[in-house]
Formats: C-alpha cells, structure tokens, sequence
C-alpha cells in the first residue's frame, strides 16, 4: 500500500509557528 | 607534420628554427659618419650615408653602401659600443660580424637577458687580453671552472681584401659535455634578449705616443648575424609577430607566455618544466569533471599523489565539490543516471521539511533522514502502520 504524501493542511501550527515552513 | 606532437598526438618537445635573430633588427650605435656630413659620409644623402641598419639589413637591399661606419676616432675614448635588442628572448649559437675595414685590435661580447637592463660577457678578443679586459688569453684546455664562462680569444685577422670576420661559437665558453636538454647553466649561458658588441680598441695606424703619426680610424662593419632559436623552452616549433609588432612563442603543449615559461591558467596539475628530447613535460588540464574553469597547484597535493597530480579545482559549479568537482555538495545527491560531468549530475536532495529530520541526505542515494513513522525517500509520507498526526514535530504516529 501507498500512502499519500503528507498534507501540510492538516497540521497545527499553533505551538510550532517558528518551524512553519515558508510556503 | 606537427613537430610539438607525434603522429598518435602525443606531446613532445620541440624547438624553433635556427636565424639570424639580428635581421632586420635595429642596431643603436654610439657613434656613426655623416653628422657633419663629410666627403666620404653624408647622413643625409642615402649614396653616401652608412648608417647602422645596415649592419642588420638583407643582403643586396640596396645599391648603396653596404657598411656602417662610426665617425673617424683620434683620441680616447675609442670603443663604440653597437646594441641590437632581439625583441625577446633567444637561445644563441653563434655570433658573426664582418668589418669593412681592418678588424679592431679588442673586441668584447656582451649579452643582456633582461632586454638591456643588465649585461654579462659573453666573450672577448683581443691581442692582448690581460691588458684590454684583465683576462688570459684562451688556455688550451678551455674553461677553467665547471660553468660556462666569458674568454679572451685571439682577436680577428685582418684578411687580404683589408676586412676580417670575428666569428664566435656560444658554446665555445662552456667545458665540453654540458647539454643544452639537461644543464640549466648552459640554458642560461645562451640566453639572450640583446647583444652588445664593444668595439674597444681600434688597430691604430701609427703610433699613438706620437699624436702626428696617428691616422683616424674608422670602425666598419657589416652582417651582424646573431644565430639562434626563439627560446620556446621546447614548447614551441615558431615565434611569430603579435599584432603590436612584438615577437613570441607559438606556445604548445598548454604552456603560455612569450617564452612558453608558465602553464596555462587551467592548466596546473602538475608544475612547469622545459621540454626536453625525451619529455615534453607538457602542462596537463586539471580534472575538474567540467565543472570548474579554474584551479590552483598544491605542491603537497603533488608529493603526496607520487608527483603525478597536484591540481585542485576552484569554484566547483553545478551542485560540485571536492577537488575534482568529483561529489555533490552537501544538500545535493548523485542522479546514479547521467555521467559525472553532466550539469546535472547532481540534484537537489529536496527533504520534507516536515516528515525530514534533516536537509541533508545521503550524497549517493539521495536518501534525506526521516523523523520516526516517516519514509520515502524525501521522508514525504508515513510508514504503513503510521498515519498523519496534526503536530509537525512527530508528523507520522502509530495507527492505534
């Protein structure tokens, strides 16, 4: 099985807003 | 047939002709006929002018005179000193000069190979050596030293036709065995950018102590041959004239300069060295996969290679490093499917950054490092068993 690449939408940057990658 | 390669291409060392480096060449004389005129010089009347281009003319250039001639010499100072600057450097082999009239009593040859900054003899001759130039007279058995040296030889005779020749072999100074390929003495010792000859001490026709027996002297001369090789240091088979009229080796075997003394700029894995009939030393290209234009000598580099390579590449392009822009710099990986010199040989590693730990991944297989649950080989996705969580920090948890 292939799983799907990951969806940036869907995590929570809330804590993590210094390792946000720019997009 | 190319004389600096053999016919498989191969480089080999190569020298030009033999020629008379003086021809056509300017001659600066200090003293010459004709200013004043007199009856038998008038500068200014081409019949009767001699000046010093003709010492280095052409044969049969002109129906005029044929010598030059200094002006008429009564008390001391009697040398007259006649320069020819070659234009660059040659390496000598013989030196002539035909006197028109009766051949001067002390003669002295002199070379510079700064182009007349300094000057070193090359020879003297002379009737009485000890007293003209503080030197013995030519001993028998030739230099005296190990080294090539400057010697007083006899000085030239007068002939019948009331001329003479002063003929003299460069290597004539040096002791027998020494070879031009292998002693850098005698490179040295034929080297020359300029000739001087110092016309020092007339044959007088009288009596100098009684100053009403003394006739003026004249020196007169023709064909000043100064035979040589452009000096090339064996990496060139011609000179030829750049277009600001200045002569200079057709430099081969990835050597440049107007002697062929230096390697080329990309040309230095290993150092310099004269051609020889056996080596050609020929400067060799970097490797640098076609990835940079520059690249520096390391004589550590070289010693420690066994003298075979000592080149280190400069400003590695296309995502290159290393010496040889032989791997891929660090956020990059080898394409294991185009050369190593292709442009893009080396591709981005391009790691999640999220499901990566890291931007670096593995030079060869381009594998980035994926945080726990994440695979792939940009760490893009979870492993089976993991599923997507919402926090970045562990972007991949077990499937409850």
């Amino acid at each position: 099985e292939v799983m799907p690449t990951l969806d940036m939408t869907l995590f929570d940057w809330t804590d993590y807003e210094d390792l946000k990658p720019e997009v | 047939a190319d004389p600096c390669h053999d016919e498989g291409g191969a480089p080999r060392g190569c020298v030009p002709g033999l020629v008379n480096a003086a021809l056509g060449r300017e001659v600066l004389a200090s003293s010459t006929c004709g200013r004043p005129a007199t009856r038998a010089c008038d500068a200014s009347d081409p019949r009767r002018a001699h000046p010093a281009a003709l010492l280095t003319a052409a044969a049969g250039g002109t129906a005029g005179p044929v010598c030059w001639r200094s002006e008429a010499l009564v008390r001391a100072p009697l040398n007259v000193t006649l320069t020819v600057p070659l234009g660059k450097a040659f390496e000598l082999v013989f030196i002539s000069l035909r006197f028109c009239s009766p051949p001067p009593a002390s003669v002295a040859l002199l070379k510079s190979q700064d182009h007349g900054r300094s000057w070193a003899p090359l020879g003297f001759f002379s009737s009485r050596c000890g007293m003209d130039y503080g030197r013995p007279p030519l001993p028998a058995t030739g230099p005296a030293g190990p080294g090539p040296e400057a010697l007083c030889f006899p000085a030239p005779q007068a002939e019948p036709d009331g001329g003479g020749l002063l003929a003299f072999s460069v290597q004539d100074g040096s002791p027998p065995g020494l070879d031009l390929d292998s002693s850098p003495v005698l490179q040295d010792w034929v080297t020359a950018t300029d000739i001087r000859v110092v016309l020092t001490r007339p044959a007088l026709l009288g009596d100098p102590r009684d100053s009403e027996a003394v006739v003026p002297y004249v020196y007169s001369a023709t064909e000043l041959q100064v035979g040589g090789r452009c000096k090339c240091n064996g990496h060139a088979s011609q000179c030829l004239l750049e277009a600001q009229g200045r002569l200079v080796c057709d430099c081969q075997h990835g050597t440049e300069g107007p002697d062929c003394g230096r390697c080329k700029p990309f040309y230095c894995d290993r150092p310099w060295q004269r051609a020889t009939t056996r080596d050609a030393h020929a400067c060799i290209a970097c490797s640098c996969n076609g990835h940079a234009r520059r690249c520096r000598f390391n004589m550590e580099l070289y010693r420690l290679s066994g003298r075979r390579s000592g080149g280190v590449c400069l400003n590695c392009r296309h995502d290159t490093a290393g010496r040889h822009c032989h791997y891929c710099r660090e956020g990059f990986y080898r394409d294991p499917g185009r050369a190593l010199s292709d442009r893009r040989a080396c591709r981005a590693c391009d790691c999640h950054p999220v499901g990566a730990a890291g931007k670096t991944c593995n030079q060869t297989t381009g594998q980035c490092p994926c945080k726990d649950g994440v695979t792939g080989l940009t760490c893009n996705r979870c492993a089976p068993g993991f599923q997507q969580s919402r926090s970045p920090v562990a972007p991949c948890v077990k499937t409850p």
